[in-house]
């Protein structure tokens, strides 16, 4: 965060309604929160707001503030005792999206800055559901949102999933946030890290935000320069530095270990205990293999250069904390490595402390985030949003480890991590930050201006388009002032399940009250849920005509007049009835529809329909696939 | 005792609280006393969701399960799995 909301613009000096900020409760369902953390510091805040009906029940050792107004944990697998994060993932999150401004933040250095969360002066409720040895349990999610919806919070952050998703009536987060979006409360969650494998994405329930995770401009590399002056761009995140010191470079077939019952492949992969540590020390040694820098650091090497077996840009998505001075590289630098030192009697090598540069292609998804298309309700587009969630510096837990190498004791306040974690709290953040404008406004319009203010993402660099990045990348500056919002409240939800087949008797146990499902010709296709996006799946090699039936409610200018724009594919015709939409008052509601029609062709169409009234741009995205 | 170790943790979902209801606490040690007979609720019951929608989380073994399946009430019930950080 010391990076990423510059990114989008949204500077320490935009327009706040600061006051209204303080009275919204941001709900984190996550590994808990790490209270003393500057990010949680409640100088300046005063008493909680009145609405809270929340309690601190954070546990032993746990004490609440007037910034972490709330704290609850839930264990059904043990009878662990406290709501402090112990991972440090809470905290990150829950810094992410309402962290104070915290000044000179940094990972040992890199990334400084001044972290901050999207409305930094909102109050937390944290709600641990998640345990390091036993993951987080559904039945501890559900009594968390059952809690935090009582609890009187605005909205819900959830950066947790499945691998792949589950029908609404066993999804515990659908469920919660079901009755959350009932209750006026937004929930957004992360859209999972299973990509890019197709329709991989977990939270497709439509009342759910789903969002993807992408890059900034900031990308954070080492440079290893070796003894013939040659500098090789490495991929790690590298605290560590050899003070200008050029070190003695061996590969570890060269240094292997004698006393165990280990093979030259075994040293070349660097594998922990194949290693002479006296033919080790004081020198960077070469391996084979990505996880090799814990031999190397067992064995005591200074340093160590390490194969990756991903391309560059992939190794970079997954740049890994290291415990010592090591970096990875592709195969073509580390051939280029290996040439340079078999060319010379005595190579030589620095690993430099890594540092941030520029990353001029972003924003771009990351591979890891996955894609769509939902497969529950293929009429709805999933991921909705793009957001950075990648090497993202916000607060962590000081007792969580920092990286996969347990051994790895260090302890920080701060910390880089990536994950479509990351991306779900900056859309919670932007979220808050449009309620703080706009107090009265339902879950779906948050999400609609969120949505249609978007920036467009470019499908040359995301090959799976709006699979990967939904309607766009959040803007946060935009998303206060969108000129039309597509609203969708429960009734239209429910009428939804009808559609998917849910009976009388569950409809009106899950509504709580005497609704029944429309009949015959009255039923509705999920494509005409008022959803802010389009989307519908047809059959292969057969010409289609599908139509979309939309409502929008004016939140701009009260006499505004906004006109269609369609992008217009090849061999496909898109139609927007009607094409001009009068509105006369603030909060009026103009219906259209739109058809798309075509003959069998490319398997995925992707378009966008733009209103516009000359002073907004309300956009959506309109996919048409194929059933494969 | 053996049906003990048959038991595994599930929820059941019962949509919204029902407006000026009962307390759905008691409902939900009803149910459950209803198919587990005459054996002890003690470490059956893990927790029971009243304040925001209704249903409660319980471990079952296969028989009891199906017997709640066909109570009023009861929207769904599933096994509590595991979902992780992302």
């Amino acid at each position: 965060t010391t990076r990423s909301w510059d990114f989008m613009g949204f500077n320490e000096s935009v327009s706040r309604k600061r006051k209204t900020e303080s009275n919204i409760i941001v709900g984190v369902i996550d590994s808990g929160i790490w209270p003393e953390s500057d990010s949680f510091s409640d100088e300046g805040f005063g008493p909680p707001p009145s609405k809270w009906k929340g309690a601190c029940r954070g546990g032993k050792n746990f004490t609440c503030n007037n910034k972490i107004i709330g704290a609850r944990y839930y264990n059904s697998a043990s009878s662990e005792i406290s709501a402090r994060d112990e991972q440090g993932h809470g905290s990150h999150t829950a810094s992410t999206a309402a962290g104070n401004q915290v000044k000179d933040a940094s990972f040992y250095g890199l990334a400084k800055g001044t972290a901050r969360g999207g409305v930094p002066s909102a109050r937390i409720a944290a709600y641990r559901v998640c345990y390091p040895d036993t993951g987080c349990a559904d039945a501890d999610i559900l009594a968390a949102f059952d809690d935090a919806i009582a609890d009187g919070v605005d909205l819900i952050t959830i950066s947790i999933g499945g691998s792949n998703a589950i029908e609404f009536n066993e999804d515990v987060i659908a469920i919660g946030a079901f009755h959350a979006m009932a209750k006026g409360i937004l929930t957004v969650q992360a859209a999972g890290n299973d990509g890019p494998k197709s329709s991989s994405v977990s939270s497709v329930a439509p009342w759910l935000f789903s969002v993807a995770a992408s890059s900034t401009d900031r990308m954070i590399v080492d440079n290893i320069i070796l003894g013939n002056g040659k500098t090789v761009q490495g991929i790690s995140i590298n605290s560590f530095s050899l003070d200008g010191q050029k070190l003695p470079l061996v590969h570890g077939k060269e240094v292997l270990s004698l006393t165990d019952d280990c093979s030259t492949t075994s040293a070349e992969n660097c594998f922990p205990g194949c290693l002479d540590s006296r033919k080790v020390k004081g020198k960077i040694i070469i391996c084979d293999r990505e996880m090799g820098y814990v031999g190397a650091l067992r064995a005591g090497a200074a340093g160590s250069i390490l194969l990756t077996d991903l391309s560059k840009e992939d190794a970079f998505l997954v740049a890994f904390i290291v415990p010592l001075p090591a970096s990875a590289v592709s195969s073509k630098e580390y051939n280029a490595i290996l040439s340079y030192k078999n060319s010379t009697k005595n190579p030589l090598a620095e690993i430099l402390k890594s540092e941030a540069i520029k990353n001029t292609t972003a924003p771009v998804v990351t591979k890891f985030s996955s894609r769509g298309p939902n497969s529950l309700v293929p009429e709805i587009l999933k991921p909705d949003i793009s957001a950075p969630g990648l090497q993202i510096l916000a607060a962590y837990s000081p007792i969580a480890p920092i990286s996969e190498y347990l051994d790895d004791k260090r302890s920080v306040k701060y910390h880089i991590i990536s994950g479509t974690s990351m991306s779900c709290p900056h859309v919670t953040g932007v979220a808050a930050y449009v309620k703080t404008f706009h107090p009265d406004w339902s879950p779906s319009a948050i999400k609609s201006a969120i949505m249609t203010t978007a920036w467009t993402m470019d499908p040359s660099k995301n090959g799976d388009g709006e699979f990967a990045y939904g309607s766009g990348h959040i803007n946060p500056l935009e998303a206060i002032n969108p000129g039309l919002v597509y609203e969708t409240l429960k009734p239209d939800y429910i009428k939804m399940l009808c559609s998917k087949g849910l009976s009388d008797k569950a409809l009106r146990r899950i509504s709580g009250d005497n609704s029944t499902c429309p009949k015959g010709s009255e039923k509705e296709s999920p494509k005409d849920l008022n959803y802010p996006s389009m989307s519908a799946q047809v059959k292969q090699d057969k010409p289609f005509k599908i139509t979309f039936n939309r409502t929008v409610t004016n939140v701009g200018l009260p006499n505004s007049v906004y006109k269609a724009n369609v992008s217009q594919p090849q061999n496909v015709s898109i139609k927007v009835e009607p094409a001009v939409l009068s509105f006369k008052s603030l909060n009026e509601k103009k219906s259209f529809t739109i058809t798309v029609s075509g003959s069998a062709g490319k398997p995925f169409l992707s378009s966008s329909l733009v209103w516009s009234d000359g002073k907004h741009s309300v956009r959506s995205p309109i996919v048409v696939y194929y059933s494969s | 005792t053996d049906a003990d170790t048959d038991r595994n943790l599930h929820i059941v979902y019962m949509g919204s609280l029902q407006e000026g209801q009962y307390s759905p606490a008691s409902q939900h040690l009803t149910m459950l006393q209803e198919v587990i007979g005459s054996s002890s609720l003690e470490n059956v019951l893990v927790r029971s969701y009243t304040r925001s929608f209704n249903g409660f989380a319980a471990k079952l073994t296969d028989n009891e399960r199906q017997k709640l399946s066909s109570m009023d009430g009861v929207v769904s019930i599933f096994p509590s799995g595991t979902l992780h950080l992302q």
